[in-house]
Order: C-alpha cells, then sequence, then structure tokens
C-alpha cells in the first residue's frame, strides 16, 4: 500500500461519506443521479464476488463492504425512503442504463485477462465503473443550481481516479511484473471524463462563485 | 508474475 493508493481510497470513502450524509442529514437527493448510484451498485457487486472466498487483507474487506452497504443504501434512499424519493427529479434523470450496461458487457466478454466467470464479471466492473459517472455529469449539467454538497462529491470521485492513476505509476515503478492495460485504460478514460468537470470546479472556486456548468 | 496482482485494489 502506497501513498497515493491510500489517499485515493480515502478520498473515495469521502466522496460516498458526503453523498450519504447529505442524502441523510438534508433528506433530499437533488442533484443526484439515481441512474449513476444504480450503476455504482453493480460495479461493487459484479467486482467484490470474491469478497468471501478471496481474502486479501483485513482493510480491504472492510473498505469493500463499505462500498457495497454505501452504494446501495443510497440507492434505497433514493427509490424507496418516505421524504428523500420526493427530492429526486426522474424527469431530468433520463440517461439511459442500457445504453452503457450493453457495451460493457460486450468488451469484457472479448477484451479481458482470462475468458471465466469471474474474471469476465471483474473486466466488466471496470469498464462500467469507468462510464458510470456519465448520467451524473449530464444530470449536473441539467441543472442549473448545483449544490455545494453534490459538487464536492463529484469532486472527490474525479480525484480518487486521479490518485489511483498515481498509485499505478508508483506500482510500476516499485513492483516487477506490474503491467495491466485493461485496468490503466479503462481507469485513464474514466479520468478524463472528470476533465470538463475540474476545469469549471476550480474556475468556480477560485473566482468564489457557484458552480455552474455550461449548457 | 500473478495475474491477480491488482485484485488487491479497490
Amino acid at each position: 500500500m502506497n501513498i497515493f493508493r491510500l489517499a485515493g481510497d480515502m478520498t473515495h470513502l469521502a466522496s460516498v461519506l458526503v453523498l450519504l450524509l447529505k442524502i441523510h442529514t438534508i433528506k433530499s437527493c437533488a442533484g443526484v443521479s439515481l441512474k449513476t448510484q444504480e450503476l455504482y451498485a453493480l460495479v461493487f457487486a459484479t467486482r467484490y464476488l470474491d469478497i468471501f472466498f478471496n481474502f486479501v487483507s483485513f482493510y480491504n474487506t472492510i473498505m469493500k463492504l463499505i462500498f457495497l452497504g454505501s452504494s446501495f443504501s443510497i440507492v434505497w434512499y433514493i427509490r424507496r425512503h418516505r421524504i428523500v424519493r420526493r427530492s429526486y427529479d426522474k424527469d431530468q434523470d433520463t440517461f439511459r442504463h442500457l445504453f452503457l450496461l450493453l457495451p460493457c458487457l460486450l468488451l469484457a466478454l472479448v477484451i479481458n485477462e482470462r475468458f471465466t466467470f469471474k474474471e469476465v464479471l471483474w473486466t466488466f466492473s471496470l469498464y462500467l465503473e469507468a462510464v458510470a459517472i456519465l448520467p451524473q455529469l449530464v444530470l449536473l449539467q441539467r441543472t442549473r443550481n448545483i449544490d455545494n454538497l453534490t459538487g464536492q462529491y463529484v469532486f472527490l470521485l474525479g480525484a480518487y481516479r486521479a490518485l489511483y492513476i498515481l498509485n499505478w505509476i508508483y506500482r510500476y515503478f516499485t513492483e516487477e511484473h506490474y503491467v495491466h492495460w485493461i485496468t490503466w485504460i479503462a481507469g485513464t478514460i474514466q479520468t478524463l471524463l472528470y476533465g470538463d468537470f475540474f476545469y469549471y470546479y476550480f474556475q468556480s472556486w477560485k473566482n468564489n462563485v457557484r458552480l455552474e456548468l455550461p449548457a | 508474475a500473478d495475474a491477480d496482482t491488482l485484485k488487491d485494489e479497490l
């Protein structure tokens, strides 16, 4: 475990906590894309299939449980919670799941490290995670007033991805036989998707104005 | 080389 990986995981954890905190305390999910949250729940469910069979470390198991638990709770809040679900803007959050799911599944069936059930699903989770933020980014662009917590949530997620790239670079130079093209390419594409958002996030921060993405 | 190297990441 290097400092970039740890910082990345902590940023990821912070992003999820910020979102849960917003939903739980303000009892509102305004500006949050249910589509993205459902995709993340599926990402973790397919990636952490081995959670009970393949023990890596105590840290790993706990983090996996947190990500699984938090992603499914967020989906539950938006869909089922008596008050929270009223703030969900279904008409704005129109991105189609299948549009992302099918290409990711097909790609995972064709491009993978090994053609086994577990490995294909694991690869699928990587491809899906790369694009799962898209419904959220589209929703942000449609929402005129982005509240601070939603902006911070997306910023923290992007920071987590950027730190993972630094982690891969570090591991590449410090560990032998550390080459993983699929993970690196999917991860880099995922990080690039935040580029635009980062630009406007820093602009609003620098000028001390409310974050607003151009239509 | 272990193909599972990355499986220690989240």
